[in-house]
């Protein structure tokens, strides 16, 4: 039978939380042509031992959560992205070349304990 | 509080944010790029960003480099004909990102249909010059013919694949590349007399658009291309 979980105790555990990205708010709207902004998002959330046990997490990360326990000194696994992706930007640099590049890992798509 | 985006400028290879006085004309082909990948990042497809599937070729940064040359002779009519000749030069030293280069896209931009009602037919002739000149002042030094061509709806981009003529015979990249374009206007094909060639000129020197697309291909980004082994 599953354990009932206590509300609101879903909400604080490690998850990817949304984040988008406005070129505008950092002021790169003047030389970024495209996009206009991408949704980056973000991980954070408590990682407790009983979440290494099924969350996609890490060996290493169920190891760190059991020697917390036993060792409070030890920290806690933490929230990190399991998952990334790109994106292309298109942009003018100062001598007005116009350049269209990818950068990886700028996307979290995935979060995990590790 | 100032945005330290000086590390993320890094990241981008660049020393500072530009501040660009207005945007250079984007060409359709980059704006399809870019759009077709906002696209599968939004609907999480996988993507092989290490191939531009809409130019046919490996790479993972694309750059569109300006013509920052000048006409030649703009104040008389040339005595051979010419319509219009133009120095074209690109800092190729501009490209900082390490790889090999795939593509080298020269595009003419001759504008919208610039001889709706005189229709001549053009004649296009592109040189690679050593020694550009100095405007106003020197001619450049005449260099290998490149191609030659002749253009009958002169209107829209012609483009020219310059792949092996940025680099040199060492196989370096060139710091600079350095044309000569000549075009001339023939003989219009439905009245049978020359046209003057002064009407279409004056149009074409207003609207001729040159620039030159370069695809490079990082080895540090993008493994080389999983060929069979046979």
């Amino acid at each position: 039978a599953a354990i009932p979980v206590p509300k609101g105790f879903c909400r604080n555990l490690c998850h990817r939380h949304q984040l988008f990205i406005n070129f505008q708010d950092l002021g790169w709207h003047k030389w970024v042509i495209a996009p206009k902004g991408f949704m980056a998002n973000y991980c954070h959330g408590d990682c407790p031992f009983s979440m290494t046990t099924y969350l996609n997490s890490s060996n290493y990360a169920f190891m760190q959560a059991m020697m917390h326990m036993v060792d409070p000194k030890v920290p806690k696994a933490v929230c990190i992205p399991t998952k990334l992706s790109p994106i292309s930007m298109l942009y003018q640099d100062n001598e007005k070349n116009v350049i269209l590049r990818h950068y990886e890992d700028m996307v979290v798509d995935e979060c995990g304990c590790g | 509080s100032e945005f330290q985006d000086y590390d993320f400028l890094q990241f981008l290879g660049l020393e500072k944010a530009p501040s660009p006085h207005r945007f250079q004309p984007v060409p359709r082909i980059l704006r399809k790029i870019i759009r077709a990948r906002e696209a599968a990042a939004a609907s999480g497809a996988s993507q092989d960003l290490c191939y531009v599937k809409e130019l046919g070729v490996r790479g993972n940064q694309l750059r569109l480099l300006p013509d920052q040359g000048f006409f030649l002779n703009t104040q008389k009519p040339f005595q051979d004909g010419s319509c219009l000749q133009k120095v074209l030069h690109f800092n190729l030293s501009a490209i900082k990102e390490k790889g090999k280069l795939t593509m080298a896209q020269l595009t003419l931009d001759l504008g919208p249909r610039s001889y709706y009602h005189l229709r001549p037919e053009l004649a296009v002739a592109l040189s690679v010059v050593p020694d550009r000149g100095v405007r106003g002042r020197s001619q450049p030094l005449p260099g290998a013919l490149l191609t030659q061509l002749s253009v009958p709806a002169p209107q829209g981009p012609l483009q020219f694949n310059l792949q092996g003529v940025v680099k040199d015979r060492n196989s370096k990249r060139l710091k600079n590349l350095d044309l000569h374009l000549q075009i001339l206007v023939k003989e219009d094909r439905y009245s049978g007399v020359t046209v003057q060639p002064w009407n279409p000129c004056d149009r074409l020197i207003r609207s001729l658009h040159a620039s030159l697309l370069v695809v490079t291909l990082n080895p540090k980004y993008c493994r080389p291309s999983s060929r069979k082994r046979r």
